[in-house]
């Protein structure tokens, strides 16, 4: 003999009587033994099954055991009314091993040839955390959450415990716990029944920079307090939160706080019992909200987008300046202007102003010159007037043209004309006449 | 100009006053970068240098140390124009100058206007011609002056012009051809003309009190004989070779 390799048990398979469906010959005694993997039970389905019937199944059997535990013994064929024919009804294995015996004698009727039996077996999955709770006072599973996987289970505990090193039990074990999520509920160990004594748990609620973390308590709050003349006081039982900046506070006593605006994105929670007395504990929902930016204010000869009751955090507004006007900020110009509340309540950028555009100097004109009819500096709205030095030139088109500065920061006439007006030279026409009066 | 008197400052702004080769001629102003002149005042020389041709304006006397010349950048005759050395043809006699720089107008230079489109030459229409040409002394003595003058006179009917230069051929062998590019103007008793020194200088005729560019001074026989007339290059028949050689340039 020699080792055969370590094979994975099969998931499936199929098992025959020597020669099926030949009549199975006489003075057998065969076994096979059947596995799956650990975690899983065989379901095991008879096919067919045509062995010599008897009464008990005394001369040829198939024989189902499970550790030496028979579950079945089964003869005869389906409509024989002797014999004990397992019809199509599957059996389960308790676990993940059977085996099947099959004897027969050295005697077969001549009349009829029995040809065996076939069938088909398959791994089932076993809930393991489904099982009863045991009733002899042993441990159950898992102490406190079983979580069933294909071929096994897993332990698991609730928030404040951790799982023990035999992967079944829980430990108290509250440290640690960082909640960052925009919203979320917290309750202590065991919460609304009492923990084990002398807890002691740290809650670290921790959001995004720019959100503040507000605390709403439910009704069912008891922290143990004691009476002293000065009042109630969180002597050996507390909850004691702490906001950045600020004193710590101690919450204890039968009335849960109000709504607690911590207006900071952090807050720890530090839950404190110790050996003696009793706290049923406490739960919280805690939410958060945008910080809020000053009122952004208001810009001359512009405007300021949207117009909100209030700014919070990564809230824009956008600065558009009227018609005529341009943005400018520290001395530069700005094709467009946004600014956004930050985390820490302030506009990443100052508000600019708005500036009214000029179009610089008119073009000159060559032969002639410009006049300003109205305006300021070139700026908008601005008139100038082209003309001609006469009598020597004319304007092309001979009428006098006002410019107009406009928004674009184009000179432009009133009929849209951006290029500056023309002269042309006045021909032919003298300044001074030949007189001749002689006649 | 025999005849004639001598023109007060700014009342022929566009006169201009050309020194080829140390031959006087004259020119108008046309444009700001543009003169006309004839073709026989400038062909054959080198004219576009600066060493060559000198053109003045704006002057009604030529003074030493007060010429300013301006400076020409092409020359441009007219294609047709094909006066060979024998000097007898004058047919398309005109010529444009280009200059290298824009005038500015003012008072005392100022373009003359081209022919409309369609221009007539209306017989007996008087017409100014001017220029720093010749003149007449007393006793036929041909002084050449350096003020700048001018005379009316009338635009002769074409047939009459033609009659009077068959006449003078009978009698001279090198007198050139009348053509339809050309008109006469002058008076049959003679005395008042244009005459050598004057070529390329406008005769002008005034519509609606603006002066155009009737004509340029071309030939004649004499100048202010009796029964002769002075001849122009008609302008209006080369408008579309004015405006497509200033337009090409």
């Amino acid at each position: 003999c020699w080792r055969l390799p370590d094979s994975e048990p099969l998931m499936y398979g199929e098992v025959q009587s020597p020669q099926y469906p030949q009549p199975y010959p006489p003075n057998l005694q065969e076994q096979w033994d059947l596995s799956v993997p650990e975690g899983y039970q065989i379901r095991i389905t008879f096919t067919h099954l045509d062995i010599e019937a008897s009464a008990g199944c005394h001369y040829d059997a198939l024989t189902v055991l499970y550790d030496g535990k028979v579950l079945g013994k089964f003869c005869g064929h389906e409509n024989s009314a002797d014999g004990h024919h397992p019809g199509n009804h599957p059996i389960l294995s308790p676990g993940n091993r059977l085996t099947l015996i099959f004897l027969t004698d050295d005697n077969n009727p001549e009349r009829h040839q029995n040809v065996g039996f076939s069938a088909q077996y398959q791994a089932i999955d076993i809930d393991e955390c489904s099982a009863p709770e045991p009733g002899d006072g042993s441990d159950p599973l898992c102490s406190q959450i079983c979580l069933n996987t294909l071929g096994s289970y897993l332990c698991s505990c609730h928030h404040g415990f951790e799982l023990r090193s035999d992967q079944r039990t829980c430990v108290l074990s509250c440290g640690g716990g960082i909640f960052d999520e925009p919203e979320g509920h917290l309750f202590s160990p065991g919460y609304p029944n009492p923990p084990p004594h002398a807890v002691s748990c740290q809650y670290i609620i921790s959001v995004e920079n720019g959100f503040t973390v507000s605390l709403n308590f439910t009704d069912n709050f008891h922290i143990e307090s004691v009476d002293t003349l000065q009042g109630p006081v969180c002597l050996h039982h507390w909850l004691q939160v702490t906001i950045p900046n600020r004193e710590p506070m101690k919450l204890c006593g039968g009335t849960r706080p109000g709504l607690i605006v911590t207006n900071s994105n952090t807050v720890t929670l530090d839950y404190h019992t110790d050996n003696d007395g009793q706290s049923n504990g406490w739960s919280l929902d805690y939410s958060t909200n945008r910080v809020r930016c000053p009122f952004p204010g208001n810009v001359a000869k512009g405007r300021v987008t949207p117009i909100l009751t209030e700014y919070l955090y990564r809230d824009y507004v956008y600065v558009r300046c009227e018609q005529g006007y341009k943005l400018m900020m520290d001395g530069q110009e700005l094709d467009s202007f946004s600014t956004m509340c930050q985390s820490n309540a302030q506009w990443h950028l100052p508000l600019p102003e708005c500036h009214i555009i000029d179009c610089g100097e008119p073009e000159p004109l060559l032969n002639g010159g410009v006049t300003f009819m109205s305006g300021f500096q070139n700026q908008y709205l601005s008139v100038v007037q082209y003309h001609c030095n006469e009598p020597f030139y004319s304007l092309l088109g001979g009428v006098n043209v006002s410019f107009t500065c406009e928004a674009d920061r184009k000179w432009r006439s009133n009929n849209d004309i951006v290029v500056s007006p023309t002269c042309i030279p006045v021909c032919g026409q003298p300044t001074k006449h030949i007189s001749a009066y002689q006649r | 100009i025999i005849g004639g008197s001598e023109a007060p400052e700014n009342t022929i702004p566009w006169q201009v006053l050309l020194s080829v080769q140390g031959d006087r001629g004259g020119g108008m102003v046309i444009g700001d970068r543009w003169i006309m002149t004839a073709a026989h005042v400038v062909k054959h020389k080198e004219v576009a240098s600066n060493d060559v041709i000198q053109i003045y304006m704006g002057l009604t006397e030529i003074k030493t140390g007060s010429l300013s010349p301006v400076f020409a950048a092409s020359v441009h005759v007219h294609p047709d124009y094909n006066n060979l050395d024998d000097a007898l043809d004058y047919n398309n006699d005109i010529a444009l100058i280009k200059l290298q720089d824009p005038i500015t107008f003012n008072s005392s230079i100022m373009p003359v206007c081209l022919p409309a489109e369609g221009a007539t030459y209306v017989t007996g229409m008087m017409g100014l011609v001017s220029g720093f040409g010749v003149t007449e002394a007393a006793g036929n003595t041909r002084i050449l002056t350096n003020k700048l003058k001018y005379v009316h006179l009338p635009v002769v009917e074409q047939e009459t012009c033609s009659n009077s230069i068959t006449l003078l051929k009978r009698t001279k062998s090198d007198v050139p051809s009348l053509t339809n590019n050309m008109f006469c103007a002058g008076v049959p008793e003679g005395k008042k003309d244009s005459c050598q020194g004057d070529s390329g200088g406008p005769f002008t005729l005034s519509e609606d009190g603006r002066f155009w560019a009737a004509g340029i001074v071309s030939w004649g026989v004499n100048c202010g004989q009796k029964g002769t007339y002075g001849v122009y290059t008609r302008v209006a028949n080369y408008l579309d070779w004015i405006n497509k050689t200033m337009q090409e340039n």
